[in-house]
C-alpha cells in the first residue's frame, strides 16, 4: 500500500512541477525542484498560484491546491509571457 | 493585459475557422465563435467579419497534441485551448484541443464558454485573478452558457485596450432621452439601450453599467420599469412581456405577458410606469392614455384607461419614462422632464432630462 502512495506522490510532484513551470514561470530545473520542494522557489510559486486562483495561501501542496491543478483550464500561463 | 500590452491597431478584425471539430455540426461551431466575439463587440469599438479563405487576423483551429506551435495539447481534460496575443501570423490565433468533447451544452466542454475566453486572449487580455471573470483561467463547468456575460473586470480590461463602444450614450448629451426609469432600494436607475445609470443620493457621480452585468436575463432597450417598494421587486417591461427582479436576482416564472395584468389585447407595449408608495397603486402610461393597477389586489382598476391630459394636466403624451420620488411624479419625454405634484395635480418644474446625472 505505501508503494502506491509513493507512486501517487511522485505523480503529484510531476503534476505540480509541470503546472508551476507552465503557468507560473517556475524555472525548468528539475533537480532543484526535487531537492527543494519544501522551500525556496517552489513554495513561492505555490503561494503565487494559490493567491492568483483565489485559494488559501499556504505555500503547501494541500488538497484544494491539488484539486485546482487537476481542473480543466486555458493553456495560456497566468504569469509571464506566452509566445 | 499581456506584458507590453499588445493590442490590435485597428477596430475591424477578420477571423477564419481553419478547420472543424467532428464533435459538433459546422454551424454550431460557427455560431459559438460568432456569439463569443459578440460579447467583446458589445463593449468595444471592435467589429468582426468572417473570412473563409486566405489570411485572417484571428485564425481558429482545432488540433490535438503537437500541432506546430511547440506548445502541444495534452489529450482529454487539463488544457482545453490556448490563444496568442494580438499580432501578425500565429499571433491572435486561438487553438482548441480536439481531444476534448466539445458540446453546445455543458454535458462536455462548452465551446462557446472556452471560445469567449480564448478570444479574449486574441484581443489582448491576459488571465484575471477574479474568479467571476470570463478571463479567469480555470474552466467552470457550472456556468450557464445562456447567462454568460462579461464581468466588470473583463469590461474594464478590454476597454483599457480599445475604449468604450461608440454607441454608448453620454450622460450629459443634451439630447439624451431614457428608455425607462425606476427606483431600487433608495437609488434611481436610468435605463438607456444596453446600459443604465445608477444614481445614489449619497454620491454625486452616477455609476454606469451594462444591464447584462447585473441582470444577464434581462433584455436591453427597455420600455418601462417600476419598483414595488412594498415587495422589494422591480418590474421591467419590454414589448408585451415583463420581468421581475429582486436586487440582482431575476425572479422565476418570468417573463410574463403584460396581458396577465389586465391590459386589453390591443396594448402591445407600455411606455412608462410609476408606482405610488402611499396608494400602493401603479400607473401605466400607454400613448395618450393611462391605466391604474391595484398592487394589493393585483388587478387593474375599473374605469380605465383614462386620458393622461385629463388627470395629469401639463403632461404631454407620449411619456418615455417616469418614476416617483419625494412625493412627486417625474415624467420624461425626449430630453425634457416635468416634475408633477399629484396632490396639487399640476406641473411644478420643467427640467432637462439628465438633471439627475450631475450634468
Amino acid at each position: 500500500y505505501p508503494v502506491d502512495r509513493a507512486a501517487e506522490d511522485e505523480d503529484s510532484m510531476e503534476l505540480v512541477q509541470q503546472y508551476l513551470e507552465r503557468y507560473y514561470n517556475l524555472a525548468k530545473d528539475t533537480k532543484a525542484f526535487v531537492r527543494r520542494r519544501d522551500g525556496g522557489p517552489v513554495v513561492d510559486k505555490l503561494r503565487e498560484m494559490q493567491k492568483f486562483l483565489g485559494l488559501e495561501v499556504t505555500g503547501k501542496l494541500d488538497s484544494d491546491t491539488l484539486d485546482m491543478m487537476h481542473k480543466p483550464r486555458c493553456g495560456v500561463p497566468d504569469v509571464g509571457d506566452f509566445a | 493585459t499581456f506584458p507590453g500590452m499588445p493590442k490590435w491597431r485597428k477596430t475591424h478584425l477578420t477571423y477564419r475557422v481553419m478547420n472543424y471539430t467532428l464533435d459538433l455540426p459546422r454551424d454550431a461551431v460557427d455560431s459559438a465563435i460568432e456569439k463569443a466575439l459578440s460579447l467583446w463587440e458589445e463593449v468595444t469599438p471592435l467589429t468582426f467579419s468572417r473570412t473563409d479563405e486566405g489570411e485572417a487576423d484571428i485564425k481558429i483551429l482545432f488540433a490535438v497534441r503537437d500541432h506546430g506551435d511547440f506548445i502541444p495539447f495534452d489529450g482529454p481534460g487539463k488544457v482545453l485551448g490556448h490563444a496568442y496575443p494580438p499580432g501578425p501570423g500565429i499571433y491572435g490565433d486561438a487553438h482548441f484541443d480536439d481531444d476534448e468533447q466539445w458540446t453546445r451544452d455543458t454535458s462536455g466542454t462548452n465551446l462557446f464558454l472556452v471560445a469567449a475566453h480564448e478570444l479574449g486572449h486574441s484581443l489582448g487580455l491576459f488571465h484575471s485573478a477574479d474568479p467571476r471573470a470570463l478571463m479567469y483561467p480555470v474552466y467552470n463547468a457550472h456556468t450557464d452558457p445562456a447567462r454568460l456575460r462579461l464581468s466588470q473586470d473583463d469590461v474594464a480590461g478590454i476597454q483599457s485596450l480599445y475604449g468604450d463602444c461608440p454607441s454608448t450614450p453620454a450622460a450629459c448629451d443634451p439630447s439624451l432621452s431614457f428608455d425607462a426609469i425606476s427606483t431600487l432600494r433608495g437609488e434611481i436607475l436610468f435605463f438607456k439601450d444596453r446600459h443604465f445609470w445608477r444614481k445614489s443620493l449619497r454620491t454625486l457621480e452616477p455609476g454606469f453599467y451594462l444591464i447584462s452585468s447585473f441582470w444577464p436575463s434581462l433584455p436591453s432597450g427597455l420600455d418601462a420599469a417600476y419598483e414595488d417598494t412594498s415587495k422589494d421587486i422591480v418590474f421591467v417591461f419590454k414589448g408585451n412581456q415583463f420581468w421581475a427582479v429582486k436586487g440582482t436576482e431575476a425572479q422565476a416564472g418570468y417573463p410574463k405577458s403584460i396581458h396577465t395584468l389586465g391590459f386589453p389585447s390591443t396594448v402591445r407595449k407600455i411606455d412608462a410606469a410609476i408606482f405610488d408608495k402611499e396608494k400602493k397603486k401603479t400607473y401605466f402610461f400607454v400613448g395618450d392614455k393611462y391605466w391604474r393597477f391595484d398592487e394589493r389586489r393585483r388587478s387593474m382598476e375599473p374605469g380605465f384607461p383614462r386620458e393622461i391630459a385629463e388627470d395629469f394636466p401639463g403632461v404631454d403624451p407620449k411619456v418615455d419614462a417616469a418614476f416617483e420620488a419625494f412625493g412627486f411624479y417625474y415624467f420624461f419625454n425626449g430630453s425634457s422632464q416635468l416634475e408633477f405634484d399629484p396632490n396639487a395635480r399640476k406641473v411644478t418644474h420643467s427640467l432637462k432630462g439628465n438633471s439627475w446625472l450631475n450634468c
